[in-house]
């Protein structure tokens, strides 16, 4: 049974026009990970480049492609978790940087501390020779357009994002 | 939200969690993601969960580690998601999914949503969905 990897790319409002990418992107991030756990790499190293794939790709709402919030900046959060120490890192409200599940990893790996936030991540990011990307290049034109929708004083991010209870 | 778990050949078992998070939330606002327990949580002696939802909803129920409670009840992976997504939804009237797994291999992608994309790899074969109750396969 083993070894075996499951990845997801969000769960609630996928326009039908999304799907497609959508699928297509999580099989792509799932054959990459096999293919390290399959060579003999680790779950952790396997999960890191599932979510990093999934981070380059703009059809999912992480890294590039992230949604914006209501000034219309990119503002993320990740977390990696090992079973065997429960070893742990995460990062909050980092901005500008194009892989943010690579950072919590580092957070893990390098510092006595279980998450780093805002401008201490960022900090941390510049020690750690993570290279800094422009926001812009982190935002879609589907993020913008669904920013600009939710402006509205009547929108509803939360339902225009999760769906309505099914 | 974007996430995996996995367990390797020598049983260690790992999640990742990475999100932009919610929609025109407001500047500074952190959600379930880098929360442990919340966003994922890993042990090889129980499992692995990585979540994806409501962050809000997600924090109050802790769910990923609510579900790894149910499988050390000797729930399945599946039944035990299903238990924390259905307490999630009835608590706090929320939706959302999750990725889970065991230290044996056994995997479920459950989501109390309409849509999540999801996908496997096990013994070479793919399998993948995205409306609820699809489960396609193919050789990987």
């Amino acid at each position: 049974m083993l070894p075996v990897v499951v990845v997801h790319g969000g769960a609630g409002q996928i326009p039908k026009q999304r799907t497609e990418q959508s699928t297509l992107g999580v099989c792509t991030a799932v054959r990459a990970a096999y293919t390290i756990l399959r060579g003999g790499g680790s779950s952790m190293d396997a999960v890191v480049e599932a979510v990093t794939q999934m981070e380059d790709n703009p059809s999912f709402n992480a890294g590039h492609g992230s949604v914006l919030n209501a000034k219309g900046g990119v503002e993320m959060d990740a977390i990696v978790m090992e079973g065997k120490t429960l070893g742990s890192g995460a990062v909050s409200a980092v901005r500008n940087i194009a892989n943010p599940v690579q950072l919590a990893r580092l957070v893990m790996d390098k510092t006595s501390h279980a998450c780093l936030t805002a401008e201490g991540a960022s900090q941390f990011a510049r020690a750690m020779g993570v290279p800094e990307v422009p926001e812009e290049s982190l935002i879609t034109e589907y993020s913008r357009m669904r920013w600009t929708k939710n402006l509205a004083p009547e929108a509803n991010p939360v339902e225009c994002q999760m769906g309505k209870m099914g | 939200t974007v996430g995996a778990v996995a367990v390797d050949s020598e049983g260690n078992i790992a999640c990742a969690t990475s999100t932009g998070g919610m929609l025109n939330k407001m500047e500074g606002r952190v959600g379930d993601t880098p929360c442990i327990g919340s966003g994922g949580y890993a042990d090889n002696n129980v499992g692995a969960v990585s979540t994806t939802g409501h962050g809000e909803a997600i924090m109050k129920v802790t769910l990923a580690r609510l579900i790894l409670f149910h499988m050390e009840q000797g729930h399945s992976v599946e039944a035990a998601s299903d238990l924390g997504l259905a307490y999630m939804k009835s608590r706090v009237a929320a939706l959302g999914g999750v990725v889970t797994v065991d230290p044996r291999g056994h995997w479920a992608a459950r989501f109390s949503s309409r849509q999540m994309s999801w996908a496997a790899a096990q013994k070479d074969t793919l399998h993948y969905g995205l409306y609820t109750g699809e489960h396609f396969t193919q050789s990987i």
